[in-house]
């Protein structure tokens, strides 16, 4: 209260900057002169393009098995044990939902049984900071962006997933437009449209964009019609690389763009869609919308067993009980 | 028996399309939540005694101990962020073994974690994301997450005693003492600047050492040469 502390947040803003700004001097001088222990990293790093990142923070994250770099653009490249390298990259975005008036398919609002975007590419939402956090057993990679929606990304030493974590909500409604939040994985796996999914909970289907396998399909809705649910598990892949992608819950995924995931994660809506429910999908507590938290891994080992394994590894995760110990002798 | 049919029950009423798709009106939802969370809360009986059972075949001899679940996917526990000392019981319910990260909501500090047979533990604590603690629903003292990694046997479980170290230093500054350490950094940073003086010196350093790196090479390229015509005319 006696301003001393503003004046110190201040100043740790003032020395922040100038820290930045001094990093980014020398190493343009550094370039000009051609510096040799320059590398390939720091090098890129001069690019003109703005950063938000720390220029201070190491900007690797790794375990044994696989390195995740974090780009200028927050791109990551994975590195795999066996020397192959995967482009990767975690982004956010939001459909917009349709509002119409229910009488016919082409007036239907988008609701708690169908989702219908009323765009046909989602809005990204932009990165509002990013940070890493580096330890002996876990390394997180920390993004909030805007919208209320933050993702922490990890590696755990000794094991050979990407976990994801993601918190989103209470969504803003502020431009009474309904939202539906999406995660995409982007890669640079050749799929051809093609992705699997185990929406029935017991195999992987093969899903081919804009077909069935049973008859000739015309897609009134190309973006909502292949959408598929997604109860554990969704890949993609090539000849070379698998991106497979383990849920913690029932989710609604797809592949619209070639080497794509798109997994939805929260939806909230201001309109029925007139199939039964009778009220909006518009959670609230205490006049707030709900926030979703949940947690999604990522593996990129081409091998069936392993991921069926991990599959019932996640989904039957340990139980964890706790008990007071304070008066408890363990000796 | 009774408490899991109970629990068995609400599951049942879980498998009804709408619950399991979310189209239920809100109201629904959570009388499918009331429904789920009290079977769960009353089935905890049965691990409750299981434990205890089968920590007195091990020869404990204290008072029995009373197993809670915790709001992990909030980064919320009662025990843990308040008690000095507690166990982390931790069953794998697959058949094969498991390597599981578990995360577990403490208050800032400094841990001890022993594991099976009483040896000391690895672990890291992490600071909870702001986006957790602004979740409107939850109501948790903890600030951070004690992490640690478990391999855990097939339908096994393990007991880790964790232990909350006494604080030797004060983990709060005053303002001074912030102010203090701010211009100590300060000065520090200015100190160790570099300016562009100082690059050219370290490249001209360098420069220098490839030169004599490649020299000495040289030599001893030299020097084996040496060596074969020696050899040879031997």
């Amino acid at each position: 209260n006696d301003g001393v502390s503003e004046d110190i947040l201040k100043l740790e803003q003032i020395i922040r900057d100038a820290k930045r700004n001094t990093e980014k001097e020398q190493k343009n001088l550094a370039k000009k002169l051609n510096y040799p222990s320059l590398n390939e990293e720091e090098m890129r790093m001069l690019s003109d393009e703005p950063t938000v990142v720390n220029m201070f923070e190491d900007k690797y994250i790794e375990n044994q098995a696989m390195k995740l770099r974090l780009d200028n653009n927050l791109d990551i490249i994975t590195l795999l044990e066996n020397k192959k390298s995967l482009n990767f990259a975690i982004k956010l975005y939001y459909w917009s939902a349709c509002f119409g008036d229910n009488t016919n398919t082409t007036e239907r609002s988008s609701g708690a049984y169908i989702f219908r975007p009323n765009i046909t590419k989602p809005i990204e939402l932009s990165i509002l900071h990013s940070e890493i956090k580096h330890g002996p057993l876990v390394s997180e990679l920390r993004t909030i962006y805007e919208g209320n929606v933050t993702s922490n990304t990890r590696l755990y030493t000794d094991i050979d997933f990407i976990e994801v974590d993601f918190t989103v909500g209470p969504i803003p409604i502020d431009d009474n437009i309904g939202k539906e939040y999406i995660i995409k994985y982007i890669t640079d796996i050749n799929n051809n449209g093609i992705f699997y999914t185990d929406s029935n909970g017991r195999q992987m289907l093969k899903r081919k964009l804009n077909e069935r396998p049973q008859f000739n399909l015309t897609l009134a809705e190309p973006i909502a019609g292949n959408y598929y649910p997604v109860t554990n598990k969704i890949y993609i892949e090539d000849s070379d690389n698998r991106l497979s992608v383990l849920t913690d819950r029932s989710q609604g995924g797809s592949s619209l763009n070639n080497g794509e995931i798109e997994i939805m994660l929260h939806r909230r809506l201001l309109h029925d869609d007139a199939f039964g429910v009778g009220e909006a999908l518009n959670e609230v507590l205490n006049n707030k919308g709900l926030a979703v938290r949940g947690t999604q891994r990522i593996l990129t080992k081409k091998s069936d067993l392993l991921e069926r394994k991990r599959v019932l590894e996640f989904h039957c995760k340990p139980i964890i009980l706790f008990a007071d110990a304070e008066n408890l002798n363990l000796s | 028996q009774f408490v899991i049919d109970e629990l068995k029950s609400a599951m049942g009423v879980m498998q009804h399309h709408d619950a399991i798709t979310g189209t239920e009106k809100q109201h629904v939802a959570h009388d499918y939540e009331r429904i789920l969370n009290n079977a769960l809360e009353d089935v905890m009986i049965v691990p409750n005694q299981a434990y205890n059972k089968v920590l007195k075949a091990k020869g404990y001899e204290g008072p029995e101990l009373e197993y809670k679940r915790c709001r992990l996917n909030e980064s919320s526990c009662s025990i843990s962020e308040r008690k000095k000392a507690f166990t982390v019981t931790i069953f794998n319910p697959l058949a094969w073994s498991v390597t599981e990260p578990i995360r577990i909501p403490v208050v800032d500090g400094s841990y001890t974690i022993k594991g099976p047979n009483a040896k000391e533990i690895q672990y890291q604590i992490l600071d909870i994301p702001e986006s957790v603690k602004n979740i409107p629903t939850r109501q948790s003292l903890a600030t951070h997450e004690l992490i640690f990694i478990v391999k855990l046997k097939p339908l096994s479980f393990q007991s880790y005693h964790v232990t909350k170290n006494e604080k030797t230093k004060r983990n709060i500054k005053t303002q001074k003492e912030r102010k203090n350490d701010f211009y100590t950094n300060l000065n520090d940073y200015w100190t160790n600047l570099k300016t562009p003086i100082d690059i050219k010196n370290l490249e001209d350093k360098e420069n220098r050492r490839i030169q004599d790196t490649i020299c000495n090479e040289n030599l001893e390229i030299k020097d084996r040469n040496l060596d074969f015509d020696v050899l040879k005319s031997s």
